[in-house]
């Protein structure tokens, strides 16, 4: 039942996709698996789709966990999953958002990595993919995108933790989104998750021009992140990935932001330095709780301005 | 199964274009095995960079000869794996 399980805690991936069957079984009229493809090492890829029926409705994509170490936004993917599963038909929020969208949330996005931080090294944060004439292992999946490619704020070196591939897409788990996106035509928002620092931001990161939406996506992110603050007064900043971290080309938001996908964002959640990715599970919880409340203020402002 | 005994989580605080000049020399040092968490050298923002053990007295050094003003984050990440490992256990006793 997904009842007795442990939200407070980080778990492995198997149990993390045990728990994946588990809320399908409990909420079958609701909650279906996709299966997306295959990682590199040939783990199944899942993203749950909540909907409530119709043909091509209108979506939003939320993944997390796309750097595998940063292991409270899998946790928080989880506790997020089970939220939207139990507040439809009590929340009516919720309930209104599932009467007219579909939400597509991949808990774990890059399970190879997923794992080798499990078994290996904890801090991995890449794939796990080959490449000829290296003895390093794995490309940076948020520089792997088709978006100012190979650009600056991405290494082309294949032992850096940045390394952005061979070429765009050249990554299976970013291949198996991508064909998702494409396939399905109608996403109207992307959301990122990633850990830590703090932050919500929207395009462009591979470069430092202003996208044509700034000030729509500013104001958003900036409501979005006064509801994730009002539950525990956790300070996030708002702004363009360029404008507020650093200019990194190849990343996910910029390449659904140039693809017609104009609600791309990317958090950051906790935390800010003392516990980097090792943050206590004891933290899990109220860090998806705030998170959820800027999320669904994302995704309602998305159901009521469609375009 | 790696370990991290003895590395620490530096924050550096950047104030001028000098330090990011010698902050980019570090992050060419590939051979110090720097574990850059933040990255973009602004001074807007701190940088923190896990430091293998081995590297922490060389790192240290050029920081201070370069006057980059710098503090530890995590004395030791190990220690902090070796938390998080613990709590994993007892977690999945309490489940079972």
């Amino acid at each position: 039942s997904t009842k007795s399980f442990n939200f407070a805690a980080y778990h492995d991936l198997e149990t993390i996709y045990s728990f994946m069957d588990t809320l399908v079984a409990s909420h079958p009229n609701l909650i279906t698996k996709v299966h997306i493809g295959n990682s590199y090492e040939n783990r199944p890829m899942y993203a749950l789709k909540f909907s409530t029926g119709g043909v091509n409705r209108p979506a939003i994509w939320v993944d997390a966990g796309i750097h595998s170490r940063e292991w409270v936004t899998q946790a928080s993917a989880v506790w997020i999953a089970n939220k939207i599963a139990s507040n439809y038909g009590v929340d009516p929020s919720v309930t209104s958002l599932l009467g007219q969208m579909d939400i597509y949330l991949m808990i774990v996005t890059n399970p190879d990595g997923y794992v080798f931080t499990h078994t290996n090294n904890r801090m991995w944060r890449k794939t796990r993919s080959v490449k000829s004439g290296s003895s390093c292992r794995g490309v940076d999946p948020n520089r792997n995108w088709d978006a100012g490619f190979g650009g600056p704020g991405a290494s082309k070196d294949p032992c850096s933790d940045s390394y952005h591939g061979p070429y765009a897409h050249s990554e299976v788990e970013v291949k198996n989104v991508v064909d998702l996106i494409m396939g399905h035509g109608n996403f109207k928002s992307f959301i990122s998750v990633h850990s830590y620092s703090q932050l919500l931001m929207y395009p462009y990161g591979y470069t430092c021009t202003d996208i044509p939406d700034m000030s729509e996506l500013h104001s958003v992110g900036t409501a979005a992140i006064k509801e994730l603050t009002s539950l525990y007064n956790t300070r996030y900043q708002v702004g363009s990935i360029c404008k507020i971290i650093y200019q990194a080309s190849g990343g996910s938001i910029d390449w659904t932001y140039d693809i017609g996908i104009k609600y791309s964002f990317a958090f950051e959640l906790r935390d800010t330095g003392f516990y980097g990715f090792l943050l206590p599970a004891n933290q899990i919880i109220p860090t998806a709780e705030e998170t959820w409340l800027g999320l669904k203020y994302i995704m309602e402002y998305v159901r009521n301005h469609p375009y | 199964k790696e370990l991290f005994n003895g590395d620490q989580v530096l924050r550096i605080h950047v104030e001028s274009e000098d330090h990011i000049q010698a902050l980019k020399e570090l992050e060419e040092d590939v051979d110090s095995g720097l574990d850059f968490w933040t990255h973009g050298f602004s001074t807007e923002r701190p940088i923190d960079i896990r430091v293998p053990h081995s590297s922490l007295s060389a790192v240290k050094d050029f920081l201070k000869k370069n006057n980059v003003p710098f503090n530890v984050m995590i004395n030791n990440v190990q220690e902090l794996l070796d938390r998080e490992k613990s709590e994993m256990v007892s977690n999945a006793k309490m489940e079972r």
